[in-house]
Formats: structure tokens, C-alpha cells, sequence
């Protein structure tokens, strides 16, 4: 069987806002390790990859693989049910038909219990290579936020231009064209404000400014964000979580024919 | 002209 406690149940309600407009239903794959989702968005272009370790929960205990498949709608619905500062409990058998939430106040005596039915999702898997990325980017999450969000104002693309004078972020659209260009930067008073580019070749490369748009909703859960890029190959953009746990966003480039 | 890639090009079956 499946328990699993978080300290704050903000930390669950984050991540399901996050990707909730690119999934709709997937499966939580649990075993002793942790939490994990893998699901792709519709069209295929886009694929979210979370990890809770169990070092996140306390205590966490999951004896055997359990998926438990959630319509992440219904999540929501549930997870509004709880204060963002509540201790989340996640419990559920070993062949389970619904997954069990408990959300306890720890100033107040409440406690409030919810079940979610659970589906058979027959869903599709993705091996992803270890790749040695050209090019990483580690910026503060809500700066990538405002450039995508700016940029989206004017075009349906933006090209990531990433070469040793810094990561040009451009597009073109109908009204005009604009860009944005960061580079290395330290910040003395603040090391969340910092621009860090690791490059071993420049990288080119031309993506949908919807999904990186839709990928910032995770903003609120990491202060900071990583783009990794190579040539040819899909971006990743990754939030950090507490524990080692990590949100991922994979999306495959445009590419001339 | 670019063409929007899907995933399955570059990601395999596991």
C-alpha cells in the first residue's frame, strides 16, 4: 500500500496547476523511490516528467509499483479542498480503485478526507537519452516567465540563440520583431538573480512560444529554472523541488525541412 | 519554413 505525507500541501497544488493545461489525465507511478509521472500533452510536442522522491514526504511508504491514474481536473477539484499550508496525505491499496486524501490543519483540529476514483490509463512511454546538453541556462524562473510571456505578445515562435556572448531570445510576428539578450551576470546581494550560461557550442534553435509559455505556470515552485538546449534535439526546462524532486518540461523544436 | 517536430522523432520507446 501507498502513504504518503507532505508538510504542505501547496507543494501537490503547485505542481498539478502547473500541468494541468498540458495533460488531462496520467498516471502517478509509485514504488519505494518516490512519486513519478511521465505524460505527454495531446499534439505530441510536449511531455512533462515529475519526480517526487520519498526524501520530500514524511514518512513515505510504498512496498510495491502502484499506478494510480487520475484525471488531473478531478485533482484539482480536490486539491482546492485543502489550505495550502495543510499537512497531504496520500494513501491507497495495493490494487486500488480510488486514491485516498487526507488534509489535515496543523494550527486547527480539522481534518478533511477525500476520494478520488482512480482510471485505467493504458498510457505511452517515452525513453528519454541521457544527453550531454550544449548549451545550459540557469536564470531566475519569473525573468524566463516575462521574456516568454512579452515575447508571445508579438509571435507564435521564439528562437533560442545561445553563443559565448550570452542567450539571445528573439521573434518575429505580424507587428514587428523583438528580443532579449541575457548574459553571465553575479548578483552580489542576491544569488536567485543570477544568469548562469554553461556552453560548449552555440546552439540555434526555433520552439512554440505557447507551450514555454504554459511550462512558466511552474514558475511559482522554483525560484530558479534550467534550459537545456543542443542543437536539434528537444529543450529541456526543468524546475528544481525540494528534495532532489524535479518538475521537467521537454519540447520538440522547430526545424527547417 | 519551420516545421513543428513531434517528440516521438527524438524520444524512443524505452
Amino acid at each position: 500500500m501507498l502513504e504518503a505525507r507532505l508538510e504542505q500541501a501547496n507543494l501537490l497544488k503547485k505542481v498539478v496547476d502547473s500541468i494541468t493545461n498540458l495533460v488531462q489525465d496520467c498516471n502517478f507511478d509509485c514504488n519505494d523511490s518516490g512519486i513519478a509521472l511521465q505524460a505527454m500533452d495531446n499534439s505530441h510536442v510536449a511531455l512533462v516528467a515529475m519526480m517526487l522522491r520519498s526524501d520530500a514526504f514524511s514518512p513515505f511508504r510504498c512496498d510495491r509499483n502502484i499506478a494510480l491514474g487520475i484525471n488531473l481536473t478531478s485533482l484539482t477539484k480536490v486539491l482546492r479542498c485543502a489550505q495550502n499550508e495543510d499537512i497531504l496525505t496520500l494513501k491507497a491499496e495495493d490494487a486500488p480503485d480510488v486514491v485516498n486524501l487526507v488534509f489535515e490543519s496543523a494550527e486547527s483540529d480539522r481534518l478533511s478526507e477525500y476520494d478520488i476514483k482512480l482510471m485505467d490509463i493504458d498510457q505511452e512511454h517515452l525513453g528519454i537519452p541521457d544527453t550531454e546538453y550544449a548549451a545550459s541556462i540557469t536564470m531566475p524562473s519569473a525573468e524566463f516567465q516575462r521574456i516568454t510571456r512579452d515575447l508571445l505578445a508579438l509571435s507564435e515562435s521564439v528562437s533560442i540563440e545561445c553563443t559565448k556572448e550570452g542567450v539571445k531570445f528573439s521573434c518575429q510576428g505580424d507587428i514587428g520583431s523583438g528580443s532579449v539578450t541575457l548574459r553571465s551576470h553575479t548578483n552580489v546581494d542576491n544569488e536567485d538573480r543570477n544568469v548562469s550560461i554553461d556552453l560548449s557550442e552555440p546552439v540555434s534553435l526555433m520552439f512554440s512560444l505557447k507551450y514555454l509559455s504554459n511550462f512558466c505556470k511552474a514558475s511559482g515552485l522554483s525560484s530558479r529554472v534550467k534550459l537545456s538546449l543542443s542543437n536539434e534535439v528537444p529543450l529541456l526546462v526543468e524546475y528544481a523541488l525540494p528534495s532532489n524532486s524535479f518538475l521537467r518540461f521537454y519540447l520538440a523544436p522547430k526545424i527547417g525541412d | 519554413v519551420k516545421t513543428q517536430q513531434m517528440l516521438g522523432k527524438f524520444f524512443g520507446a524505452p
